[in-house]
C-alpha cells in the first residue's frame, strides 16, 4: 500500500492511497484502502491515509477517527495520531501519515516498520523504515 | 498564507531482514516522491494535484505493493484499489478490483470529478476507465519476479501476507537454519535471512 497526504499554502487538506492488497488474498476482497474513512480520509482539520491490516482499519475507521479526536477531542495533530494508533486498532497492525491545516505533519505506527517520508516548508524533511 | 506540509508512505509491517540495500531503494523512492511533491507545492498546484500526481509515481515503480509491484490474489492475479479526498468539500473518490487501469488513483480521481457516485468497483470500474481514456494494459504489466516468488511461499506457508517484502536472496541459504516455532506474518521465521 501507497498513500501521500499535502496541505498546500491554502490549507487544503488532501489525501489518496493506492494499493494490491493482501498477498495471496481471494479474488473479490476489498480492503482498508478504498474505504473513505478507513484507509483515506480528508476534511478542513485534516488529511490521512492509512496502511497495514486492512480489517483492523475498517473496524476502527481509523482515517476519519484522526480529525474526529482532533475535533472533539481538542488534540494536536500528533498527539491525535498517537492517540489512535494505542486505542483504535485493537489487537491489529497498522500504520498512518496525517497532515493537519495548520501545516504540520505526523505519523504513527504500531508494527516493526513503516515506509515513509515527511517534509514541511520550513525545512524539515524526514524519510525512514524502522522506529 | 498557511505553510505547505506532506507526507508520504509505501506501507507498513517491514520484514526486519530486508536486506540493506533493498531499504535503500525504499528511501531513494520515498525521497524521490517527496521531492515531486515539494516542488509540485512550491509551484502552487492545489493539493489534490499534488496527492494524486506523488501516488501515480508510487504506483508506476514496481518497488512498493500498488499499481506495478501489487500484491497477487489467490490466483495470482492482481486486483487493485485506490481512493482520494479533497479536504475543503470533502469530495472524494474511490476504486476495487482493477485489472488493467495503469494508475489506479487516477481512477479514483475521475470518480470523484466525473461521476455522480464516490465509488465504482470491478467490471463498473473498469467500463468508466474505458469511457474516460485513462491508460489501460494487460494484467501482466502490474506482476513482477519477486511477488510471484512472494505468492509461493505465502501459499507453501498457507497464509494471507500483508505489506512487506522477503529478501529475494539468501531465501535459500537461511532454510537450513532450526525449525523455530516463532512467526512472522503467518511465515515461519526461519524463513527470513539472517543478518
Amino acid at each position: 500500500t501507497v498513500g501521500c497526504v499535502v496541505v498546500d499554502r491554502e490549507g487544503r487538506c488532501a489525501a489518496a492511497t493506492s494499493t494490491g492488497g493482501l498477498m495471496n488474498k481471494m479474488t473479490g476482497r476489498i480492503g482498508d484502502s478504498p474505504l473513505i474513512g478507513a484507509g483515506t480520509y480528508a476534511c478542513d482539520v485534516c488529511g490521512v491515509s492509512c496502511t497495514g491490516e486492512g480489517e483492523a482499519i475498517i473496524r476502527g475507521t481509523l482515517a476519519r477517527e484522526v480529525a474526529a479526536v482532533m475535533e472533539y477531542k481538542g488534540l494536536g495533530l500528533q498527539r491525535a495520531v498517537d492517540f489512535v494508533i494505542k486505542n483504535r486498532l485493537d489487537e491489529g497492525k497498522a500504520g498512518l501519515i496525517a497532515v493537519s491545516k495548520s501545516g504540520e505533519v505526523a505519523y504513527g505506527f504500531n508494527c516493526n516498520g513503516m515506509f515513509r517520508g515527511c517534509a514541511t516548508e520550513d525545512g524539515f524533511m524526514e524519510v525512514g523504515i524502522w522506529e | 498564507m498557511g505553510r505547505w506540509a506532506i507526507a508520504v508512505h509505501g506501507g507498513a509491517g517491514v520484514d526486519p531482514n530486508l536486506p540493506l540495500e533493498r531499504q535503500e531503494e525504499a528511501k531513494q523512492l520515498l525521497t524521490r516522491c517527496l521531492n515531486l511533491g515539494i516542488s509540485a507545492l512550491r509551484s502552487n498546484l492545489p493539493a489534490i494535484d499534488v496527492v494524486e500526481k506523488v501516488v501515480r509515481e508510487l504506483e508506476t515503480d514496481p518497488l512498493f505493493n500498488s499499481g506495478r509491484g501489487s500484491a497477487l490474489t489467490e490466483k495470482g492475479t492482481v486486483e487493485m484499489e485506490a481512493s482520494i479526498m479533497d479536504g475543503p468539500k470533502r469530495r472524494c473518490g474511490a476504486v476495487s478490483g482493477l485489472t488493467t487501469v495503469k494508475n489506479p488513483i487516477s481512477l479514483a480521481r475521475l470518480v470523484m470529478d466525473k461521476s455522480p457516485h464516490s465509488y465504482l468497483a470491478f467490471s463498473g470500474a473498469e467500463q468508466f476507465a474505458r469511457q474516460q481514456g485513462v491508460e489501460v494494459v494487460d494484467n501482466e504489466y502490474f506482476i513482477t519476479p519477486d511477488n510471484v516468488g512472494m505468492l509461493k511461499l505465502a501459499k507453501e506457508a498457507n497464509t494471507i501476507l500483508f505489506d512487506y517484502r522477503i529478501p529475494t536472496n539468501g531465501y535459500e541459504t537461511c532454510g537450513s537454519g532450526v525449525e523455530s516455532p516463532l512467526q512472522m506474518n503467518g511465515l515461519p521465521i526461519s524463513v527470513y535471512a539472517p543478518e
